[in-house]
């Protein structure tokens, strides 16, 4: 399976986190995505898109990915809302 | 659907249009596609949209929802990209400046019922509007919600919402009165009724049990599901929690709990499976599984899927004691003075149950034991508890056959009641003629 090129993937990578699939990047602390963590929110956004949960970037995902939308985010404040969560646990 | 967690607490909404595309869609063309975009929603719910001038100024004015059409920064923070990519956006419901705003990108070849190379503005506004009254994105098909443009509609003034944005809408403002989906059987929506009558209250009832109902023991069936202890009597139930504390000294109703088993019977053995944490009800001639606290479909099945046939060849038809042994987690059903051992790692998903071979065999093996028992469980480290009358028996873990085991009162221990100033001594199993002070 060839790897997809790194401008898709940086596209992709962004267009998840404008869509709220993946948190919004930190400048301050250069937070890296991790592998595992971009499979996972492929796979929401997959989910949420009605297309085969893969957790890759396939032509069907590259497809709606570059569908003309909506600018409001689809998941709103979900990283937020479970971080928050989590603090209020502990 | 999912809502945003904002609306408008006023349902008399005014609308005005502040700027218009410079594609080819006529200014007048414009006003009836965001007229109708905005009565697909006031049809179903019970929003009046009022249009008001606009002062052509991005100020106060303009009442709560203000549409207009801007290219790329267009001072709200979210500036547009060009043709393709995003389409419009709106806002949420609320007391900003910004709250309900609809802004569409004039990059976009705006077009009404157009073909694929240009973007249809009455579906996109209805879209927007839908978030302008405060519904988030829906991931359901169909629904004009979904966040990825899906082109025109065939006729805007027979275009209808899908019920998951009926619902959605609905759900803030409630149902218009006249609304189609309050009509049933007119039209041809096939579509279930939007929010069906609500069964007849069913007050809580609280059984006419005494005090002493829990306190005299004789359980039907003693279960250990998930770290509680479950006592069924009758049609009522009590329930300890896992530090030993009762949940409540009223007993609860069986069916209001576990939903699908039969009123007016009583439950004669439960237990929780290992493999799937299902659980198994033997009521009768018949046994229930149940994920939580639902009987599964497909289910009351015969007892004979167990296979269980007694010395003298005769298929069992109740069982008395079900419980798994923690010592080797095999699951043990008795009846009638005999039991039998299943192997249930294997066949997972099969009702057919075989038990192991060499089976039955009679409960006097277990030594020390009640040979007719009310139920057993396994508990603590390990150890099986026979209940019987008012009474429980600790096997301990893996042990068989131990020579003498001290009876204790089920009701003082498990049930919170009171130690009696006097009590009689039960029988000791095996040995009937030997009396023994257990308290």
């Amino acid at each position: 399976r060839a790897s997809p090129d790194p401008n898709q993937y940086s596209r992709a990578v962004d267009w998840l986190s404008r869509y709220g699939y993946l948190p919004p990047p930190d400048p301050r602390t250069s937070k890296l995505q991790t592998k595992e963590g971009i499979e996972q929110a492929i796979r929401v956004m997959q989910r949420f898109g009605g297309i085969q949960e893969t957790g890759l970037m396939d032509k069907e995902t590259l497809k709606l990915m570059s569908t003309p939308r909506c600018s409001l985010p689809d998941i709103v404040g979900g990283e937020d809302m479970r971080r928050r969560r989590r603090r209020r646990k502990r | 659907y999912a809502l945003s967690g904002l609306k408008w607490h006023k349902t008399d909404l005014t609308w005005s249009i502040h700027s218009y595309p410079t594609s080819s869609v006529s200014q007048g063309m414009v006003d009836t596609l965001i007229a109708h975009a905005l009565k697909a929603w006031s049809d179903v719910a019970p929003i009046n949209f009022r249009r008001q001038q606009s002062d052509g100024s991005r100020g106060e004015g303009g009442g709560d929802i203000r549409v207009s059409f801007a290219k790329l920064l267009h001072n709200d923070g979210y500036p547009f990209d060009g043709e393709g990519g995003t389409l419009a956006h709106a806002f949420f419901p609320g007391l900003d400046e910004v709250s309900g705003d609809t802004h569409f990108d004039d990059h976009e070849i705006w077009s009404y019922g157009g073909d694929g190379s240009t973007t249809d503005l009455f579906t996109v506004a209805v879209h927007e509007f839908g978030h302008a009254l405060g519904l988030s994105h829906s991931s359901s098909d169909p629904s004009i919600m979904r966040p990825y443009y899906q082109g025109p509609v065939e006729d805007i003034r027979k275009f209808k919402l899908e019920l998951d944005d009926r619902l959605a809408i609905q759900q803030l403002y409630g149902a218009r009165d006249n609304a189609e989906t309050d009509q049933p059987g007119v039209g041809v929506d096939p579509d279930p009724p939007l929010f069906p009558s609500p069964p007849p209250r069913r007050p809580t009832k609280y059984p006419e049990l005494s005090f002493n109902e829990r306190c005299q023991g004789s359980f039907d069936a003693v279960a250990n599901i998930r770290g509680e202890v479950f006592f069924f009597k009758g049609e009522h139930f009590w329930r300890t929690k896992r530090d030993g504390s009762l949940v409540s000294l009223r007993p609860a109703l069986i069916t209001n709990f576990w939903m699908g088993l039969p009123t007016g019977t009583k439950v004669d053995a439960v237990y929780e499976r290992k493999i799937d944490s299902r659980i198994i009800f033997f009521i009768g001639s018949q046994y229930w599984v149940f994920k939580d606290t639902t009987a599964m479909s497909g289910y009351p099945r015969p007892l004979s899927d167990w296979k269980m046939r007694t010395q003298s060849g005769e298929l069992v038809d109740r069982v008395d004691a079900a419980f798994i042994w923690a010592h080797n987690g095999k699951t043990y059903l008795f009846s009638g003075g005999q039991f039998w051992r299943f192997d249930e790692s294997q066949n997972r998903e099969g009702v057919i149950k075989e038990p192991d071979q060499q089976y039955p065999r009679t409960n006097d093996l277990w030594g020390g034991m009640p040979t007719h028992m009310d139920d057993i469980i396994t508990w603590g480290e390990g150890d099986a508890y026979f209940f019987k009358d008012n009474f429980y028996w600790v096997l301990e873990n893996g042990g068989i056959n131990q020579e003498y085991v001290s009876p204790k009162s089920t009701s003082i221990d498990w049930l919170r009641c009171p130690a009696p100033p006097t009590t009689s001594t039960p029988e000791i199993p095996g040995n009937p003629k030997q009396c023994v002070c257990a308290f």
